[in-house]
């Protein structure tokens, strides 16, 4: 009966079903087969090979396949969690899921804390710290005196690092957090909620059929 | 207009590169 399916359905590399990622993701079924509308749309944008590149990730976050930004680099590197250079499907879903609006807040608090710590070593430093801040500015053409610059990064990291060892280790972040929630008001997307409207699936709800 | 008093990370945390509310949009 294999050979009856001259139409059947090209899965990309990194494919896993919808029912194996809404199990371990606050998605539903219909939400994870919405999602992968949205990510054959994004991973075909530039490369049509079914994955996730980094300059369709910018594309698709600046309308620009070439604008460089610090914080978009460690999404990127975040949700390629086999560091392999492009973002699979299953990855996708599942590191989407931390910014559904159900995640647990303590899954979006480690996630901010991964992203925030840009040489992995377990502590966001001082000098991690002001980097983004000059990213910031540099990006959002602000400017701001060099005194000025010191005085933020050190009031927010005395603040933080309340053991006052030189670096924010993850329960200083976490306690941080909860005295400034808006801290990780950008780990949510309510987007996610209505993701079925805005990317119906029929198509993959009859492939679905046609595989049984 | 950045204050001297701003938290260092919800200045951060403004960046465009982490707003993915963009991927949705058609």
């Amino acid at each position: 009966m294999g050979c009856a399916s001259s139409k059947r359905s090209k899965r990309t590399p990194g494919y896993e079903e919808p029912t194996v990622l809404a199990a371990e993701t606050p998605f539903t079924v219909s939400e994870v087969e919405a999602l992968y509308e949205l990510y054959k749309k994004l991973s075909n944008a530039i490369i049509a090979d079914g994955l996730i590149h980094k300059e369709e990730f910018q594309l698709a976050l600046f309308r620009n396949r070439n604008r460089r930004n610090l914080f978009a680099d460690r999404i990127f590197d975040l949700f390629d969690v086999k560091r392999n250079g492009v973002i699979e499907f299953g990855e996708f879903v599942r590191s989407l899921g931390v910014f559904h609006p159900n995640a647990p807040v303590a899954d979006k608090i480690a996630f901010a804390f991964r992203l925030y710590d840009l040489r992995q070593t377990g502590f966001i430093e001082r000098e991690e710290l002001k980097e983004m801040v000059l990213a910031l500015l540099h990006e959002s053409d602000l400017v701001l005196s060099e005194d000025v610059v010191e005085t933020i990064v050190d009031k927010t990291f005395t603040d933080a690092d309340t053991k006052g060892d030189g670096k924010i280790d993850t329960e200083e972040w976490k306690e941080f957090v909860s005295k400034h929630p808006s801290l990780i008001k950008n780990m949510t997307l309510p987007y996610l909620k209505d993701i079925t409207l805005a990317f119906p699936s029929f198509v993959v709800a009859s492939e679905v059929e046609e595989s049984d | 207009v950045v204050p001297a008093t701003m938290n260092a990370f919800e200045l951060i945390s403004t960046s465009q590169g982490l707003n993915l509310s963009s991927l949705f949009e058609k």
